[in-house]
């Protein structure tokens, strides 16, 4: 279902979601549930966006109940860690290649979707200071990367 | 018709936002 202009900032967490669908299912429904929340926010009174987020409701609902037998899914307190340990995962994978001088499109990405995912970790509340700086830095060196990349620069 | 549409809008926003509320078990 296209995503209404008024939600596009969501777009990038329901592609993470997509892909991460077989790979970690965890990480696809707590990106949904993100972008569910957010979309909320932005838009759930005019007809296209009420009925996309109805849609993702429905979506969540029927991976809620196939994966009940998740801890990560039924506690969220545990949701919360795996979300966590997962973004950290990808940040720290993204900076070990970055301070090995290996600039890739994998690592850029790897950075983003880490980026992403600590916005997903705010369902859960508050973000740490810590977090919120991970977040900036790896948000601020997945750009700096790609467009030195782009332009045929080395990164420093 | 303009209040009939938006209690309608209200409506369903709220139904969305228990469904919510409901899969997070904060009901």
């Amino acid at each position: 279902m296209a995503l209404p202009p008024q939600l596009k900032s969501i777009q990038h967490h329901l592609r993470t979601a997509q892909e991460h669908e077989k790979r970690d299912p965890v990480v696809a429904y707590y990106c949904r549930l993100y972008a569910m929340q957010t979309g909320m926010k932005l838009d759930s009174k005019t007809p296209e966006c009420r009925k996309f987020l109805v849609k993702l409701m429905d979506q969540l609902e029927t991976m809620k109940k196939e994966l009940s037998d998740s801890e990560s899914i039924s506690q969220e307190i545990v949701g919360n860690a795996h979300i966590e340990n997962y973004a950290i995962k990808m940040f720290l994978y993204a900076d070990n290649e970055d301070r090995s001088g290996r600039f890739h499109k994998n690592m850029i990405k790897s950075f983003y979707t880490a980026s992403l995912l600590f916005d997903v970790l705010s369902v859960f509340g508050e973000l740490s200071e810590e977090n919120i700086q991970h977040r900036k830095y790896a948000r601020w060196k997945a750009t700096y990367i790609h467009n030195c990349l782009k332009n045929g620069e080395t990164p420093q | 018709t303009g209040s009939v549409g938006t209690s309608v809008a209200s409506a369903e926003q709220d139904e969305l936002s228990q469904r919510l509320a409901k899969l997070r078990d904060q009901v």
